[in-house]
């Protein structure tokens, strides 16, 4: 099974078209692998994007460089994942 | 009887539990509750659909799918615990039971059934379906890029590894054909659901164009109704709006489809996460998400039943 260890969800609210449009470039860039769970569309909805472990410091980086304000939603997506297949397992069991 | 009862509605579960608890609820309510197979996946797993039905041939019909986007598993679960709402209302709820004796409901629960069983073996972040591309080393088509309406165009990708891959026709996934093929055969329903998470809207067509489907007004109001009915339970907050004025085009969608094929009440929900959890909603979210849903899906069906065409 794929794991997602270091993974981190994280999450942008958002202020203006702007940021839309250059979260919209990170999305068509295909290097750093992020998968948007929810898409830059408008900013009334968050932006939410999956970042794997390996491009965590670059995607940072360009959301630095061009003041985007985000909070990370998920911090290890693995542990989330660990304990929903946990619960699965135990639920099973009962 | 004790294992429908048993059945732990708040926890997700694997396709082949899913598929032995369907078994169960068609033996506790026969005649109400069948199960159909409307075909195969690509895999060669069947799709069934419950269908819930108090006789007649062919009566006015409404649909309803989970699951097409196999990550998205607060609505399979969501189907599950409606399935058994239906089934365990009907007689006593009397809306419900007027609806089902002049109506049909037919429920795909598990819309996607070789990606929901990668999601719970192989990559649980797995949208699309498992179909091998020919010509590429990535897999799977987005079941909701592939539909005959506006296929294609802006909003899907034709790059076989993007999540958002149309595929190489319309209807070339067998899960999509094999929906297709029911409602053209029945020919008799008014009202198509399709349910996936997550972001709290309910949508109506179009996805691949901009402008406004005749019924819109009609539509909108209808989805303003039923979030306002849904809202009332927690608070949760729903918006509501054609798909490609409220997130983004998207060409190739089911409710496109269902509506250019004359189903008027076409509507898309995205569930909850109301939170920071995204598509590993905890299994603790799974009634409340689904007991809030009810009340716009019943909201829904009942406007139809109501509005006959």
């Amino acid at each position: 099974a794929r794991v997602f260890t270091g993974d981190q969800v994280i999450r942008v609210n958002v202020q203006s078209e702007e940021e839309i449009q250059l979260l919209q470039a990170l999305e068509n860039q295909q290097e750093w692998e992020l998968d948007f769970w929810l898409h830059p569309v408008s900013t009334e909805l968050p932006v939410d994007i999956r970042v794997p472990r390996s491009s965590l410091s670059s995607v940072k980086e360009y959301l630095h460089a061009h003041n985007i304000p985000f909070t990370v939603m998920i911090d290890n997506l693995q542990e989330v994942l660990d304990a929903e297949k946990a619960e699965m397992s135990e639920n099973q069991m009962k | 009887e004790r294992s429908t009862r048993s059945f732990n509605f708040g926890a997700y579960h694997r396709l082949e539990t899913i598929y032995s608890w369907m078994d169960t609820l068609v033996a506790q309510h026969p005649n109400l509750v069948t199960k159909q197979e409307i075909g195969k996946s690509y895999e060669n797993r069947p799709m069934y659909v419950l269908k819930f039905s108090t006789g007649g041939n062919k009566r006015p019909a409404i649909w309803i799918d989970t699951g097409i986007h196999s990550r998205e598993w607060v609505s399979q679960a969501t189907g599950v615990w409606t399935a058994n709402k239906i089934a365990t209302d009907y007689g006593r709820d009397s809306s419900l039971t007027s609806l089902l004796n002049t109506m049909d409901i037919y429920m795909l629960l598990l819309a996607n059934p070789d990606g929901y069983a990668y999601t719970h073996t192989n990559d649980r972040m797995w949208r699309k379906t498992r179909s091998k591309i020919s010509g590429s080393v990535c897999r799977g088509v987005d079941p909701n890029r592939n539909w005959d309406a506006g296929f294609g165009g802006p909003g899907a990708s034709k790059n076989p590894c993007s999540d958002s891959y149309h595929g190489p026709s319309a209807h070339s996934e067998i899960e999509v054909k094999n929906v297709v093929n029911l409602i053209k055969s029945h020919g008799n329903f008014k009202s198509f659901i399709s349910v996936h998470a997550y972001s709290q809207l309910l949508m109506y067509p179009y996805g691949y164009s901009c402008r406004n489907v005749p019924h819109q007004p009609e539509l909108d109001s209808v989805g303003r109704a039923a979030v306002q009915k849904l809202t009332s339970l927690y608070g949760t907050r729903y918006k509501v709006g054609s798909i490609c004025n409220i997130i983004y085009q998207a060409s190739g969608g089911s409710i496109d489809w269902s509506y250019n094929v004359g189903i008027k009440y076409s509507f898309a929900f995205e569930l909850r996460d109301t939170g920071r959890y995204g598509f590993i909603l905890p299994a603790n979210q799974i009634i409340p998400t689904a007991s809030e849903t009810w009340l716009a899906l019943k909201h829904i069906m009942e406007y139809v039943r109501d509005h006959p065409y």
